[in-house]
């Protein structure tokens, strides 16, 4: 019967795309926002 | 309908291959810069502890729902990722301006007592990221050379 | 081979020398500062005399990071954490000096940047391969993993230099992985996995760069993909590796399905050929996707009439040449002498023959028979534009007298292939949608043996009884065949010949209903 796809972490009835937050394909669910690389102004790079 | 098909000796050696990769993944932070200060350790947690994302995650609305403190960690700990971008769109709209030689966050704490063309003046508070704490400090100037 | 004396010590001595300045506080933004004092340092080395020189310190570099990451890796109590780091500490350092050499190699030559990016990932590519080859089960993908993700995200900030090349640095990750590819270098098939589904990868591939220039590029990597997984999937030998690796691809699909079903709608065909037909479940995420523009009717609308759906006659976009698949041309030549004119009149009775002239050895060739389907139908279609496509119009017709033959003197494994060839079309409302609907109804309503009905019906149920998604040209065919009197579907004797059977399509006509 295969999979229920509901269940692969992937929020399906999201309005936004899914693949700026995709994490993986052997990830249970999407990236958060500290998980994504980001071209933020040289100044924030503070460390 | 159709049966099994006999692997040829090719797919045998892709399917013993493929085991073998099996038993060293890829790991999440291998597509990701490293992150000095929060780097990934994954270890093991209750299963009743929330894993996946919340929606809406990503969004200003979220992180202007959360505290300065917890904006402050997200800019300084989360570098160069999303949260930290996210952390200063949210800090601005609470009137937060980042000063990019002291690389700390100023608001005013009233009408500042003398502007120019290139520098305000007056009373600030400002969060010390290395004394974890808002500070105030008066007659502070404010050069527009340094707003971001 | 024939490394001029020196070069070995020479290079390990410049990376060293780049690692430490990269990671230096004067490298200055983006490192830049450090480059220009890196490459004069370069120059006095002479490593960028010829070109035969830079090649060989690409190679020799590429192979000390990866010596590196073996021996990091081999170092017993160290936490992945403190292995990644060590090992990340020289490979960004060496991802950034490539992706500056690129930027700044060339003046304003865009074609000097792209061609030292080719000859780049090309050593990239040889290094890995051989690597696979000799180490073999522990080979590692780490390094190059780490290598190619970093420098595809590096070639792909927003940066007007890179923005200028970012369509031949895309076309030259996709050469290079299309290289790399799963069953090349199995050992790398899960890294390889996450390389062509990163977020970045697929932003710029398939939504950002302009006029879905990069969509053919991307079809291929799934064909790609789709072909490691066949034997296994073909025999449903789901050990864990390749369930893993299953699991993957469904998630990369789910993630085109919901974000670009129209590339899944353009390249549904090439990815049926390459997808094993029990692989039912995948096929069909596949065969559900329809433009985003299209609001599909309720299936279950009671009286649809499928003729007067406003899309039912377009002719839905295929970027695959059908009829190049089509060989031999004498065999082509026939065919379409035959559609024309019904002649030769042996072209029926040696079409199985045809068929089974397979060069891999299994009995049937599948490709061929797929593109055998979808020609005959395209020919078919336009001829039936002014009467319109329905049951009482697509025959009698030379097509519908190739589909017969082949319903009726096929064995079972080659009715079940061609039979499937045809479901593979019932996708969103479309011309061949209705026009292969309309055949699989006439072909079961003709059929003069309970066998090519019953087959016809499980062709279809096999496509119902698992999870969702289910196309919708699938549910509107078994609607029709389960509603319509003139099939009498509930009078044949197969509907009945087991408890479970019977429970079952009360079960889906139910839903149905």
């Amino acid at each position: 019967p295969g999979i229920d796809l509901t269940t692969l972490g992937l929020n399906l009835n999201s309005p936004e795309n899914l693949y700026s937050m995709f994490q993986s394909p052997f990830a249970e669910s999407a990236c958060r926002p500290q998980d994504i690389d980001y071209h933020v102004p040289a100044e924030y790079l503070t460390n | 309908p159709l049966g099994p098909i006999q692997l040829t000796k090719d797919q045998h050696y892709q399917l013993s291959n493929l085991e073998a990769a099996y038993h060293h993944l890829p790991h999440p932070s291998d597509s990701e810069r490293m992150r000095h200060f929060l780097p990934r350790n994954p270890c093991p947690t209750p299963t009743y502890y929330p894993s996946a994302t919340f929606p809406h995650a990503d969004t200003v609305e979220l992180y202007q729902r959360c505290s300065t403190e917890t904006l402050f960690f997200i800019f300084y700990y989360m570098e160069g990722t999303k949260a930290q971008y996210l952390a200063a769109k949210a800090l601005k709209k609470q009137s937060w301006r980042f000063h990019t030689k002291y690389m700390m966050w100023f608001q005013r704490h009233e009408e500042p007592k003398q502007i120019t063309e290139e520098y305000e003046q007056g009373t600030y508070i400002y969060f010390d990221y290395e004394k974890w704490g808002q500070k105030k400090k008066e007659g502070f100037t404010f050069e527009y050379r340094y707003l971001e | 081979f024939d490394d001029p004396a020196g070069l070995h010590e020479k290079t390990e001595f410049l990376l060293r020398e780049w690692v430490n300045m990269y990671h230096s506080p004067q490298a200055g933004r983006d490192s830049f500062k450090a480059f220009n004092a890196f490459v004069q340092q370069m120059h006095t080395q002479g490593i960028l005399k010829t070109d035969d020189l830079i090649t060989r310190f690409f190679r020799l570099c590429t192979e000390m990071c990866v010596d590196l990451c073996y021996r990091a890796l081999s170092e017993a109590g160290q936490s992945q954490t403190m292995i990644r780091a060590k090992c990340f500490h020289t490979l960004d350092a060496f991802v950034r000096l490539i992706a500056l050499l690129v930027k700044h190699s060339g003046d304003t030559n865009t074609v000097t940047k792209i061609n030292l990016l080719n000859k780049v990932l090309g050593i990239m590519a040889g290094v890995l391969l051989q690597d696979h080859e000799v180490r073999f089960a522990e080979f590692q993908q780490l390094p190059y993993h780490r290598i190619f993700i970093m420098l595809f995200i590096e070639l792909n900030a927003p940066e007007p230099i890179l923005e200028a090349i970012n369509f031949e640095v895309l076309t030259a990750f996709c050469h290079v992985f299309h290289i790399l590819r799963p069953a090349k270098a199995p050992g790398f098939a899960y890294a390889w996995l996450e390389l062509i589904s990163h977020r970045v990868f697929i932003g710029r591939l398939l939504a950002l760069t302009p006029n879905q220039r990069g969509w053919g590029f991307y079809a291929q990597l799934l064909v790609d993909l789709f072909k490691i997984l066949a034997p296994f999937l073909r025999n449903a030998d789901m050990t864990k590796p390749v369930q893993l690796l299953y699991k993957g691809t469904l998630r990369v699909l789910l993630v085109l399905l919901h974000d670009f079903p129209e590339f899944l709608c353009d390249y549904h065909y090439a990815f049926c050929d390459v997808i094993p037909p029990n692989c039912i479940q995948m096929r069909n995420l596949i065969l559900s996707a329809f433009p985003r523009t299209m609001r599909l009717p309720d299936p279950f609308t009671v009286n649809l009439v499928v003729e007067h759906l406003p899309d039912i006659n377009k002719a839905p976009r295929i970027l695959t040449n059908i009829v190049s698949l089509i060989q031999p041309a004498s065999f082509k030549k026939d065919l379409d002498s035959y559609l024309k004119s019904r002649a030769p009149i042996t072209f029926l009775s040696e079409l199985k023959s045809n068929l089974q002239a397979n060069p891999q050895g299994s009995r049937y060739d599948i490709p061929l028979i797929n593109a055998l389907v979808l020609y005959v139908g395209t020919q078919a279609i336009p001829l039936l534009q002014t009467k319109g496509v329905s049951m009482s119009t697509i025959a009698p017709s030379s097509h519908m007298d190739i589909f017969e033959n082949l319903a009726v003197n096929l064995d079972t494994e080659g009715r079940y292939l061609f039979l499937t060839a045809i479901a593979n079309q019932l996708r969103y409302p479309n011309s061949h949608t209705h026009y292969f609907s309309c055949a699989l109804l006439y072909l079961f309503r003709q059929a003069n043996d309970q066998t090519i009905q019953e087959l016809i019906t499980r062709v279809l149920l096999e496509r119902l009884i698992v999870n969702r998604p289910h196309p919708w040209g699938l549910l509107i065919t078994f609607i029709e065949l389960i509603k319509n009197q003139n099939f009498k579907f509930w009078d044949h004797e197969f509907v009945r010949c087991a408890p479970e059977i019977e429970k079952l399509f009360e079960n889906v006509a139910r839903s149905c209903y």
